[in-house]
C-alpha cells in the first residue's frame, strides 16, 4: 500500500500530544476555585513536566520516544495534582 | 510517590461492586477486588469490608465513555484503562474500570487485579509515582499476579499517610522482604554472564557480581529491565553481547537496557518441539559458540552460528556431562569451567576432562 503522507501523521500525533497533556498534565480545577486562573502553562512546558516525569529526556518536543511513551495504556488519573 | 492529602480519617472502609463485566465471571471479578484490597491492608492498619448494598466508602463500577455524572469520560478500547478518585465524600474513593477494555485474570488483555490495585491506590490517597518499578506509576505494566506487586516507593507513600500495619498478632501474610544474600539454603532460578559481571536472579530480584573483586549488589529485576517478569527460569549470554531471558515458553532477547521488538517469542522459534513448556537452564560455551539448554534431565544443543538446534538431542545429560545427574536449576560459564546449581548445591564441572572437579555451595561467589 502507499505509505501515508507524512502530513497526516504529524497532525495525529499533534492531536495525541494536545489530548494527552490537557487529559494528564493540566491542573484540574479546584471545585472550590473562586474567579479565572492566570498563568496557563503552555503545551511546551507541560510536555516539559511530562517528559520529566516519566524520566525522558526534556526536550519539550514531541520526539519519538515521548510519543511512543504516550500512546501506552494507562490510568485516567492525572499525573499532576489538584 | 506523591500523595493527595487527607487520606481516609478511619481505618476501617466499605466497598461495593456496583455492577460487573462481561469479560469475566462475577467470582473472578470478586476475587481480583478482593485481592486488590488485600496489597493494601497488607502493608497498612486498613480494613476492607465489602457491602452490598447502598453507598461505601469505596463504590466499584464498569462504564464505557461518559457514564453517569462521573466527571471524567472513557476513551474506548486502550489508552485509559481505568481511573479512580482520592478520599472523600461523593465520587471520593470511587474506581472506575473502562468496559471497552478486554478483562482477564492472566496475561493477556489488561489484568483486572492489578489495575484494580492501582487504582484503589488512588482511591486511599497515592497519587502516580515516577518510579517506573512502582504499581502507582501511571502505565500498565504486567506483573506475575502470583507476586506481591507493591515497590518499596509504593509501600512508603501509603505508610506516610496510614501508617504501618497495627503489631496486633493477625492472620496478615508477612510483606515480603528481599532475600537474605548469605542465606546458607539459597538457591538460584538463572545464573548468567552479563560482560564481565555475573547475574544471579531469584523472584523478583538478582544479585550483580563482579568475580574480580568483592563487590555484590542486590537490584530488583525490573530497575533494569521493567517489562521483563519476575520468577524467570532460565538465562543465558550469547556470542552478541545479548542476554537470552526464559520463563514458561517465552524467550526475550534484551541488548543493554533494551527489550528486543517482536519479543517475547515463543521458544519453539528456537527448534524445541511443542512439548518443551520450560526451560531449566541454559549456556552458551563461549569457546564453541554453542548453547546447552537443560531441561529435566536431558539437554539440547543448539548452533548459535547457524542459529538451528543441533541433530541428535535430546541427550540424557549425564551422559555428556558425567557427575551432573540431578535436574540443573541454574549454569554459567566462568573462565573455561561451568557452575551447575541444584538447590543450595554447585557443581564446578571441567568440560575438557568431562569431570566434576569440586562442589561448591551455592552462596560462593557472594564473599559471605
Amino acid at each position: 500500500l502507499p505509505v501515508r503522507p507524512e502530513k497526516d501523521d504529524k497532525e495525529e500525533d499533534t492531536k495525541l500530544v494536545e489530548d494527552y497533556l490537557n487529559k494528564f498534565y493540566t491542573v484540574e480545577t479546584d471545585p472550590n476555585q473562586r474567579g479565572w486562573k492566570t498563568n496557563v502553562e503552555s503545551t511546551a512546558e507541560k510536555l516539559k513536566r511530562m517528559q520529566q516525569f516519566f524520566g525522558l529526556k526534556v526536550t519539550g518536543k514531541p520526539d519519538t520516544e515521548t510519543l511512543e511513551m504516550m500512546k501506552k495504556p494507562r490510568c485516567g488519573v492525572p499525573d499532576v495534582g489538584l | 510517590f506523591g500523595v493527595t492529602l487527607p487520606g481516609w480519617k478511619k481505618n476501617n472502609l466499605t466497598y461495593r461492586i456496583v455492577n460487573y463485566t462481561p469479560d469475566m465471571s462475577n467470582k473472578d471479578v470478586d476475587k481480583a477486588i478482593q485481592k486488590a484490597f488485600k496489597v493494601w491492608s497488607t502493608v497498612t492498619p486498613l480494613v476492607f469490608s465489602r457491602i452490598h448494598e447502598g453507598i461505601a466508602d469505596i463504590m466499584i463500577a464498569f462504564g464505557t465513555k461518559a457514564h453517569g455524572h462521573c466527571p471524567r469520560y472513557f476513551d474506548g478500547p486502550l489508552g485509559v484503562l481505568a481511573h479512580a478518585f482520592p478520599p472523600g465524600n461523593g465520587f471520593g474513593g470511587d474506581v472506575h474500570f473502562d468496559e471497552d477494555e478486554d478483562w482477564t485474570t492472566g496475561l493477556e488483555g489488561f489484568n483486572l487485579f492489578l489495575v484494580a490495585a492501582h487504582e484503589l491506590g488512588h482511591a486511599l490517597g497515592l497519587s502516580h509515582s515516577s518510579d517506573q518499578r512502582a504499581l502507582m506509576f501511571p502505565n500498565y505494566a504486567y506483573i506475575t499476579p502470583s507476586e506481591f506487586p507493591l515497590s518499596p516507593d509504593d509501600i512508603s507513600g501509603i505508610q506516610s499517610i496510614y501508617g504501618s500495619p497495627t503489631k496486633s498478632p493477625d492472620k496478615r501474610p508477612a510483606t515480603p522482604t528481599s532475600p537474605k544474600t548469605c542465606g546458607s539454603q539459597i538457591s538460584f532460578d538463572a545464573v548468567t554472564t552479563l560482560r564481565r559481571e555475573v547475574m544471579f536472579l531469584k523472584g523478583r530480584h538478582l544479585w550483580r557480581v563482579y568475580p574480580d573483586n568483592s563487590e555484590v549488589e542486590l537490584e530488583l529485576i525490573s530497575a533494569f529491565w521493567p517489562s521483563l517478569p519476575s520468577g524467570i527460569q532460565a538465562a543465558y549470554e550469547n556470542m552478541k553481547d545479548q542476554i537470552l531471558f526464559f520463563k514458561g515458553n517465552n524467550f526475550w532477547v534484551i541488548s543493554g537496557y533494551q527489550v528486543l521488538l517482536g519479543y517475547p517469542k515463543n521458544i519453539n522459534t528456537l527448534g524445541f518441539p511443542k512439548g518443551v513448556k520450560k526451560i531449566d537452564a541454559a549456556v552458551c560455551n563461549k569457546h564453541t559458540g554453542k548453547t546447552d539448554f537443560f531441561i529435566g534431565d536431558k539437554y539440547w544443543r543448539y548452533d548459535e552460528n547457524s542459529q538451528s538446534m543441533e541433530k541428535g538431542y535430546p541427550r540424557r545429560t549425564v551422559n555428556d556431562f558425567p557427575g551432573i545427574s540431578q535436574k540443573v536449576d541454574a549454569v554459567f560459564q566462568h573462565k573455561g569451567l561451568f557452575y551447575f546449581f541444584h538447590g543450595s548445591r554447585q557443581l564446578e564441572f571441567d568440560s575438557t576432562t568431562k569431570k566434576v572437579t569440586r562442589e561448591i555451595k551455592s552462596n560462593s561467589w557472594f564473599n559471605c
